[in-house]
């Protein structure tokens, strides 16, 4: 395993353990947006079906374990705990994401790799997940005051998929890879969407200023 | 050639 592909985990990681601290410890997930954390459910749950199918590694297998674990309890916190529930932006969480589901069912059913089930609910995870940030990103634009929290949770999201982007230059540079269009598409598409975040995201930093994101 | 090479990554 590469370096980029190692920050790249960690910083995925890194992202859910600030929501979590949020959720936790301030009790709160004002902001976020249930709809993009419920993608998120799903595209675990299709692309992590290999766990009872393939052996890659103690590392493998745990993280996929932690990265379930962790989206079902977030969307569980965001549901059901009796004061986090409160805290839900439910009025501004207005995307549609239904339809990114649909979109990404028919794209993985015209463009796979291999027709099998397993191939193609991979294909379908790495559809979904390039697009499930969108709900997030628009509750962000309506949200007045974006916590510190937030803002560091959504670009942690988004810099892990950018490494993973290095880490596919490398590993097709390095270790003889060949091209791997539907990963690295998606990819790219979803860091691409991140785009305009990551440019206020620095802003505010370099400025010291408040995140907002202009509507 | 059906190597699993990217099915090992998250």
């Amino acid at each position: 395993m590469n370096l980029f592909r190692l920050l790249g985990d960690m910083t995925h990681l890194l992202s859910i353990v600030v929501l979590l601290l949020k959720i936790r410890t301030v009790k709160s997930c004002a902001g976020i947006s249930l709809k993009t954390q419920e993608l998120y459910v799903i595209v675990f749950l299709t692309r992590y079906l290999d766990l009872f199918t393939k052996y890659y590694s103690v590392y493998n297998t745990a993280m996929k374990l932690v990265f379930l674990g962790t989206s079902i309890g977030i969307v569980w916190y965001m549901r059901y705990h009796k004061v986090v529930k409160q805290t839900y932006s439910k009025d501004e969480d207005t995307f549609k994401h239904y339809f990114l589901i649909l979109l990404s069912i028919i794209l993985a059913l015209l463009i796979h790799r291999a027709f099998d089930v397993i191939e193609v609910l991979w294909t379908f995870s790495l559809y979904l997940e390039a697009v499930a940030i969108l709900p997030q990103l628009v509750l962000l634009q309506k949200s007045r005051n974006i916590d510190t929290l937030t803002g560091d949770y959504v670009f942690l999201l988004g810099a892990y998929r950018a490494l993973y982007i290095l880490n596919w230059v490398y590993r097709f540079l390095m270790e003889n890879h060949k091209f791997r269009w539907i990963p690295w598409i998606s990819g790219l598409v979803q860091t691409a969407l991140y785009a305009d975040f990551f440019y206020y995201y620095i802003k505010s930093w370099k400025n010291r200023e408040k995140l907002k994101l202009p509507a | 050639d059906e190597e699993p090479e990217v099915h090992d990554e998250l």
